[in-house]
């Protein structure tokens, strides 16, 4: 066995089955039973115990996905890779995700070749979720590849080994209690996979949607709010994630004695919270969550509040070349410490963790106040292995340490390799499939060697080797999910990077994509050819 | 000029080896030059990286993508690296 090196610092975990991720193809409830089996795999081995609350602020949360999914390890459709799962921590620590193309087996078949005993993957994640690294020993349990499961399956030594080193063997005083079994019904409990014969009072099972809408009766007074979950953190009372607010490494339970839940009184809204202006950030957060821009989380009343500061608004008449958000095309796109930043004219927009910010698209010089006042428009922009910002505009490279304007810049693009006669840069960016830094104009591109701060001998070469996207390019960049996209026009392309092409040849309206606008306004109709 | 085509089986084992830890990820872009002056040492890298999957998969170890090895790439397994490095992603903490 291998020990990762995280582990948990209590042995009292909790867990739950995602409230918005469920397996699209299975019964929750036969799920949660799964589930619950597989940790008590881990907890008959150790002195854990597992308790399932039902809330995303679990220790250990489990969802079913498919592809891209909010981390940098995409699914793959069926077979191959079934799941992953999160070494012990706080955030997204301990929880489990789960393939949701797979064919799942709530039970184990043995006449099936096809499907996948999800009993046996949950147990191998949990593995993960409680610190355990792969085991190179064949039949054991965190063995990575998929072995199936038998029926009265026992841990293996190896893996007891493991287990126990982190956390102990199992006392000697306890007895087993009951796996339990769920019913849809309004009187489920939450359960626990407990090593005592004693059973916890336990709340009415409370169906997602009328747990967590409207926790701002005052906002929402017909949404019929009532509040039947503790509110731990009261002064973080506004947030509707846990990774995004809870910001202590405090156990929660911690606060929390004994573990009956209780409706309680309601708190107030806090005097301390402070919306996020100023704007401009001495830091910008590095995502807790990406944004999917058809997220239909984004009109969640439950998502963070960004008052607009209505003091700094100078105008408000839109200016005549203030771009439509829905209907433009892009001058430059570049992933900052994790949030999209998408550049046209004068203008930009930004794009973090909860969707679009308002009050955009603003003037790029607010946020870049030593860009050139008269500023049009910017050509390239990218964040470099340094953190550093490069801004191209026109013959000039300004480069920001996060909003400062670096001494001796703007400089000539010529002073990094690039030919004097070159009038722009079409786009730059980090590509991620090796790590090297590209610029790219008209019908050339250059590999630029960061180190040495010039590009290499041997370029420029003809744009022909990126097939697909042609020539003269608005933009590219490296998104969350590794994916190199090519930006022209009103359109993109998603580019594989292995195969050195697009994955496919027409391409994708931006609007609808990026910025999350109805189809209908982006454009569609008209083709991306 | 360009580095010598290698197979497909050699593109699918190589970004089976980086996806699962065995090889690092950050090759140079296709037709890179500097890779050529590394190719030699490439190799021994990625017949290292083969071996070790081998091993730690509990088939034959030979250096080679043979058929036991295609064989167990195609397996179902978890999505974790076999080995692991220290990667922030892994071991997020709120802020």
């Amino acid at each position: 066995f291998a020990v990762q090196g995280e582990k948990w610092k209590y042995t009292n975990l909790t867990w739950s089955l995602s409230s918005t991720r469920r397996p699209s193809q299975l019964d929750p409830y036969e799920t949660r039973s799964v589930l619950a089996r597989a940790l008590n795999v881990w907890a008959q081995a150790s002195r854990l115990t597992f308790t399932e609350i039902n809330s995303d602020e679990a220790d250990i949360v489990v969802s079913f996905a498919k592809r891209y999914h909010d981390d940098a390890y995409p699914f793959d459709g069926r077979g191959a890779i079934l799941a992953h799962a999160f070494f012990p921590g706080t955030g997204r620590g301990g929880d489990a995700h789960f393939d949701d193309d797979e064919l799942w087996l709530l039970q184990p078949r043995d006449d099936d070749e096809e499907g996948t005993s999800l009993f046996a993957v949950a147990a191998h994640e949990f593995g993960h979720s409680l610190g355990l690294s792969h085991s190179s020993v064949k039949g054991a349990l965190m063995f990575p590849w998929y072995q199936g499961i038998q029926q009265n399956f026992v841990l293996p030594e190896d893996d007891r080994n493991g287990i126990q080193q982190m956390y102990g063997p199992k006392t000697d005083t306890t007895q087993w209690g009951k796996v339990p079994q769920f019913r849809p019904t309004t009187t489920t409990t939450t359960t626990t996979t407990t090593t005592t014969t004693t059973t916890t009072t336990r709340r009415p099972y409370i169906p997602y949607h009328d747990r967590h809408h409207n926790r701002h009766p005052e906002q929402y007074p017909n949404r019929g709010y009532t509040p039947r979950i503790p509110n731990r953190y009261p002064e973080r009372h506004y947030p509707d994630h846990r990774r995004h607010y809870n910001t202590s490494d405090e156990h929660p339970r911690r606060t929390n004695h004994h573990h009956t839940y209780r409706p309680t009184e309601r708190t107030t809204h806090p005097t301390t919270y402070r919306p996020r202006y100023p704007y401009v950030q001495p830091e910008y957060p590095s995502n807790p969550r990406p944004h999917y821009p058809n997220d239909p989380r984004q009109d969640n009343p439950r998502k963070p509040y960004y008052p607009e500061k209505t003091t700094q608004r100078t105008t408000t008449t839109t200016p005549s070349d203030k771009p439509d958000t829905c209907d433009t095309s892009y001058d430059a796109v570049a992933l900052i410490r994790g949030e999209l930043f998408i550049f046209k004219n004068r203008y930009h927009w930004r794009i973090g963790a909860h969707g679009r910010y308002p009050g955009y698209p603003m003037e790029i010089t607010r946020m870049w106040a030593s860009l050139p006042k008269d500023l049009t428009h910017v050509d390239a922009v990218y964040e470099r292995p340094d953190r550093k910002i490069a801004i191209f505009i026109g013959k000039q490279l300004y480069l920001f340490d996060l909003l400062n304007l670096l001494p001796g810049y703007p400089k000539p693009l010529s002073a990094f390799g690039l030919p004097a006669s070159l009038e722009k840069l079409d786009a730059a960016m980090v590509w991620g499939h090796n790590g090297n830094t590209y610029f790219y104009s008209g019908s050339m591109y250059w590999k630029y060697d960061e180190e040495k701060g010039r590009v290499d001998y041997d370029y420029p070469r003809n744009m022909a080797m990126w097939k697909g996207v042609g020539y003269n390019i608005d933009s590219v960049f490296q998104w969350k999910d590794g994916k190199t996209y090519f930006f022209k026009g009103k359109g993109f392309w998603k580019f594989n990077d292995l195969h050195m092409r697009v994955e496919n040849d027409k391409q994708y309206p931006s609007a609808t994509f990026w910025m999350g606008c109805a189809t209908e306004r982006s454009g569609r109709r008209a083709g991306y050819k | 000029r360009s580095r010598p085509t290698r197979s497909a089986h050699e593109k699918s084992a190589r970004n089976y080896l980086e996806t699962f830890g065995y090889l690092k990820k950050g090759r140079p872009e296709v037709g890179n030059l500097q890779l050529m002056n590394h190719e030699q040492e490439y190799e021994d890298e990625f017949r290292i990286a083969i071996k070790t999957l081998q091993e730690f998969g509990a088939i034959p170890v030979t250096g080679e993508i043979d058929k036991a090895t295609l064989a167990l790439m195609k397996q179902k397994r978890c999505g974790r690296p076999d080995r692991e490095e220290d990667d922030d992603e892994h071991r997020r903490k709120k802020r």
